[in-house]
């Protein structure tokens, strides 16, 4: 397990390197284990935003950090794709920017694996194919109803 | 292994018989704080077995049924079906036969949880035998819940690897 | 002091009582101590919003959470209105509907209180007497520019 | 005693003086990502006195300096400085003959603090002093930082008293 273990970390590593550039437009980010013994070294994660020094993931801001994982996240669907992925408002602190990088990249992985995200952002919902809405009219009470994103749209404006 | 829809009677909010209907790949899912979005999430892992009631949010496994609301009585059991397309035979063993596969759980006021494979009674184990090797399950990196994706990345390097080896 | 904390906790439990149906447009909040013992007893607080059973806080929404938090947060404003308040993000949980009382309220308080609000959303932004934007058009280096809010209007609506 | 400006000179990526003007009693601060804008909040908890490096995102003291970018080099120190209109004379004492209060923060490679009240050296306790009763403090009710608001009405029922505490 040794061995499979190093053969998963490498692939999420590759991955992880290709995709953070798509969502940040360039910078790198790896895995770096803790320590020698395969069997229980820990795994940490890496990151440089284009043009800046810091490694620590703790001195990066909201939005980056969502970014970084969700780039990990991705990575590991590469390696073993669910058959489906439900984010619930990952997108909430991403700037308008970022949320389109990451719209783009869901949806060419949505080619693959089935995407259900939960989400309050005007330009997430019209990057998906279906939308639901959930309410509750009734006090209390959840129900489905559909969703006019032109009228979504409508109001956001005024 | 395309998830088709979801059916939610008595589970948390959801009071009425409600089905997610999820002809395509991209979904989007939204509406007001405290409709009852992220419900819809613990109705995903709760079906697929997750035994914490802290991991769904309430303090005990009845939690999940509905308590109630000024113009509704709570009711006595929850039950939560996803029904799989399974055309491509990617589940293997006794499954590969089946197009669609559809597992349920339900629970009533004493906390006793069933679990249903193709409409039969089965164990719990069962229905996370059907997702082995799936990168699916209770706790899987594919249900990203809400507030923790900025958290994800600074997670003790043991629960990172933790997270890492599902994958494998 | 156990005096003065009771008289405090009633103050702010009162002041919690009034805002929270404005934030939930109805509902009501409460804070409780988890003990006799004035000295050493712990608060807690639970929150109805409008036509809801539960009463644990750990059974709301997101967004609902925030504006439990909010209202508590204001309340204790009222008793020791700091003169300044800085506040980051916490309308990225809110929808637009509770994004608008959220401002309403917030308008309210900035006759004694000055707030400064970091904010991705539009309406919070519109909301503001003065906006002030940070970028780093030079990576790694932080910088002010002015920010038009018609501006940002346009770009929301493409 | 409002909020005039706040000057930030090599404090994390405000490498070049920066001064953040605020004439209005209700100021929205906006910009992408990583631009900078929890960095201002950071500022203000340090010059007020905040001694804990993760309190401040950090690993220690010296990590709210500028390390550097691909086109600057690290900094050798950082300096925030905080100005209030003190007209209504709300801050008593000594200071209540000042029109305007300004408190300063400056720290080294060495991790060395230095604090300055209107410009004359001082201990760190002045700083706290000035701040005695008005709500204010580096860990004040009245600056809440990014991605806890939703956690704030979950947390341990003596953190939620020490909070209550504060404004009495
Ligand atoms: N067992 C239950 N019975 C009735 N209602 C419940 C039950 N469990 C949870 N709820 C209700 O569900 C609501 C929370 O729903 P949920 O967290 O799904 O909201 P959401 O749509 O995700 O909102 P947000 O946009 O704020 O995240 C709460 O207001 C709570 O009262
Ligand atoms: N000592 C330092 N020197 C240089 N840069 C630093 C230093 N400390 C932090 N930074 C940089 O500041 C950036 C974070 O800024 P901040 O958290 O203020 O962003 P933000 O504007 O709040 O973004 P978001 O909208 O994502 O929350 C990080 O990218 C980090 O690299
Ligand atoms: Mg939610
Ligand atoms: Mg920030």
């Amino acid at each position: 397990t040794r061995s499979r273990f190093k053969e998963t970390f490498d692939q999420i590593n590759t991955r992880l390197n290709e995709l953070f550039p798509r969502l940040f437009g360039g910078g790198a980010a790896a895995l770096v284990l803790t320590g020698d013994d395969l069997l229980n070294a820990g795994v940490m994660v890496t990151a440089h935003p284009p043009g800046k020094r810091n490694t620590s993931v703790q001195m990066l801001s909201g939005g980056e950090k969502a970014l970084v994982a969700v780039a990990l996240v991705f990575a590991i669907f590469d390696l073993n794709p669910a058959p489906f992925c439900m984010l619930d408002e990952v997108d909430a602190p991403m700037d308008d920017a970022n949320i389109t990088r990451f719209c783009d990249l869901v949806h060419e992985i949505s080619q693959r694996t089935q995407f259900i995200i939960i989400t309050h952002n005007r330009s997430t919902m019209a990057a998906c194919h279906q939308l639901i809405g959930v309410t509750m009219q009734e006090p209390g009470v959840s129900r489905l109803v559909g969703v006019d994103l032109d009228e979504v749209e409508r109001c956001s404006v005024n | 292994m395309r998830l088709r829809r979801i059916k939610l009677a008595g589970f948390k909010s959801f009071v009425d018989p409600t089905t997610f209907d999820l002809p395509s790949s991209l979904v989007g899912v939204t509406g007001p704080n405290g409709a009852g979005k992220s419900n819809l999430i613990d109705a995903v892992r709760w079906v697929m077995g997750e035994s914490s009631a802290r991991q769904l949010r309430g303090g005990q496994m009845t939690d999940v049924i509905f308590s109630g609301s000024s113009g509704r009585h709570p009711l006595s059991s929850a039950s939560v079906e996803m029904v799989f397309d399974n055309n491509e035979g990617r589940l293997g063993g006794e499954y590969a036969r089946f197009s669609e596969i559809s597992i349920r759980r339900t629970v009533d006021r004493e906390g006793i949880s069933n679990y249903y494979l193709n409409g039969t009674r089965c164990r719990r184990r069962d229905i996370t035998d059907v997702f082995l090797g799936t990168g699916l399950g209770p706790r899987s990196y594919s249900l990203i819940e809400q507030g923790i994706i900025s958290k994800l990345v600074e997670s003790k390097p043991e629960d990172l690897r933790e997270f890492l080896e599902e994958a494998a």
